[in-house]
């Protein structure tokens, strides 16, 4: 779940 | 998504969107360092090529489109359009200053060792020193116009409210992404100094013009 959170941000 | 990630999403919107209508408008980028503009593209172009592999939200892709767009955009405007009126001498930082210890920095502290991630993590530290070219201009020419000065406001604003979402994120999600937050800390650290000034000149009415 971590994982796919990453990056999610601009 | 969190109302402080909003906020500086539209803040940072803001502040692209205030530098283009201030080139545009007065067809001139003097007191615009053209460097700072160019780190801003290259942060962006490293930071979004998983534009077309991961998939967040239509807001998420939506955003990086037209992130991308403000940036070449304004650097065109800068060395295309009003190249005449780019104040070359004084835009003297030396990017390669900046370039090599952050491209050497994301070979040595990344999450892991692919090559998106090294670019992300190029993209984050190169972010955190970009706006230096722009501040360094400004002590040099010693003012800044103060559509410039509320272009850096909402920049640095921007963020300041991200620093807020991390922490937001880590106590509700338990989650937070530490290359992110530390290269944002320096980031925000380096508009302290033109905070002060912004709130104790730009506030008052006056000109920002440094002592």
């Amino acid at each position: 779940d971590q994982e796919s959170k990453r990056h999610d941000e601009l | 998504m969190n109302i402080f990630r909003i906020l500086g999403d539209v803040s940072h919107l803001l502040a692209m969107i205030i530098l283009l209508v201030k080139i545009w408008r007065s067809k001139s980028c003097a007191g615009i360092s053209g460097k700072s503009q160019v780190l801003f593209a290259i942060v962006f172009t490293s930071r979004y090529l998983d534009l077309f592999t991961n998939f967040f939200s239509i807001y998420n892709t939506v955003m990086k489109f037209v992130f991308l767009m403000c940036a070449y955009i304004t650097v065109y405007l800068i060395y295309g359009k009003f190249r005449k009126t780019f104040d070359n001498e004084n835009d003297s930082f030396r990017l390669e200053f900046l370039l090599i210890p952050v491209t050497g920095l994301s070979f040595l502290e990344n999450q892991s060792f692919t090559p998106l991630e090294i670019l992300w993590t190029f993209s984050i530290y190169l972010e955190s020193v970009a706006i230096l070219p722009q501040l360094f201009m400004i002590s040099k020419t010693g003012e800044a116009e103060t559509i410039t000065t509320h272009y850096l406001f909402f920049l640095g604003l921007y963020h300041a409210l991200y620093l807020a979402n991390w922490i937001w994120r880590y106590q509700t999600e338990n989650y937070y992404d530490q290359i992110a937050v530390v290269s944002g800390v320096v980031q925000t650290i380096f508009y302290c100094d033109f905070f002060y000034l912004y709130v104790t000149k730009v506030l008052k009415g006056k000109k920002l013009s440094l002592p």
